[in-house]
């Protein structure tokens, strides 16, 4: 099974 | 005052037959830069980002920054009303709540416009910094979208690995498992047809293949894509628009469990 990251755990927001 | 003129407005066309599946309404800013867009799917887990410059244009007036909100399926629907060989006006003035998209055929004897109401939409702005990749794969885009569709029918994620031996797409399902291997290849007759991989160190990171057969929705844009993969990033799936500027779609990846 895999885990589904997102964007925001590697990109700050502006 | 804003007021766009593209002659190639095929291109525009083909920009929003790829984006709108994995974004339903999306903010278009306007700058000297040029005309741009950046969102996420609700999942947040892909990006996309656009840019055509400003150059790009046969005819760009922007005089301050602007941020158009627009429902993408809507702006697809009048996108739709041009034809393909038309030329493509976006027309808005300051503080209006609409824009104006205008077709004029190709010998000036069929002129419409289209008038959209604009949204105003809550929209959270990533920071994306340049990065090295550890590895760049320029690749054709007709042939990565056939590996995204092929490998979509076993499972619903591809490893994509790069090694000195090439990269490999891999996925995994129920019924089977499957690899496919390209390899560099430059002796091809036309530049578009290469295959050629820049590898700093070797890479192999899982993806949902749900979003990437999204991304080849752009494949009408460019005959060649470029994927850019780093351990621990997002990948970026990139394809040109023309010599105007580039859809890039960022994609976070998955981890073990």
């Amino acid at each position: 099974n895999c885990l589904q990251w997102r964007l925001k755990e590697f990109y700050g927001t502006q | 005052m804003l007021e766009l003129r593209l002659v190639q407005g095929s291109l525009l066309k083909k920009v929003l037959e790829a984006i709108k599946e994995l974004v339903t309404d999306a903010n278009f800013d306007c700058s000297a830069t040029g005309f741009s867009l950046q969102a996420m799917d609700s999942s947040h887990v892909a990006l996309v980002a656009l840019l055509l410059r400003s150059e790009g244009f046969e005819h760009y007036r922007c005089d301050r920054n602007l941020s158009m909100g627009m429902n993408l399926n809507n702006v697809s629907k009048m996108l739709r009303c041009a034809g393909n060989d038309d030329i493509i006006t976006l027309k808005a003035d300051d503080g209006s709540d609409t824009v104006t998209f205008m077709f004029e055929s190709p010998n000036q004897d069929k002129i419409a416009d289209f008038e959209m109401k604009l949204m105003d939409i809550d929209s959270e702005h990533l920071g994306i910094p340049e990065a090295e990749y550890h590895a760049i794969v320029k690749m054709p885009s007709a042939e990565f979208a056939r590996i995204c569709k092929d490998l979509s029918s076993i499972g619903d994620t591809v490893v994509i690995s790069v090694t000195k031996e090439g990269v490999k797409f891999s996925t995994r399902g129920d019924i089977g498992n499957a690899n496919i291997v390209c390899r560099q290849n430059t002796t091809v007759d036309k530049p578009e047809e290469a295959t050629i991989i820049e590898m700093q160190e070797p890479v192999s990171l899982t993806f949902a293949l749900r979003y990437m057969n999204s991304f080849t929705k752009a494949t009408p844009l460019s005959n060649t894509v470029t994927i850019s993969l780093s351990s621990e990033l997002p990948v970026v799936v990139e394809y040109k628009v023309a010599d105007m500027g580039y859809i890039r779609f960022y994609l976070a990846p998955k981890i073990e469990d």
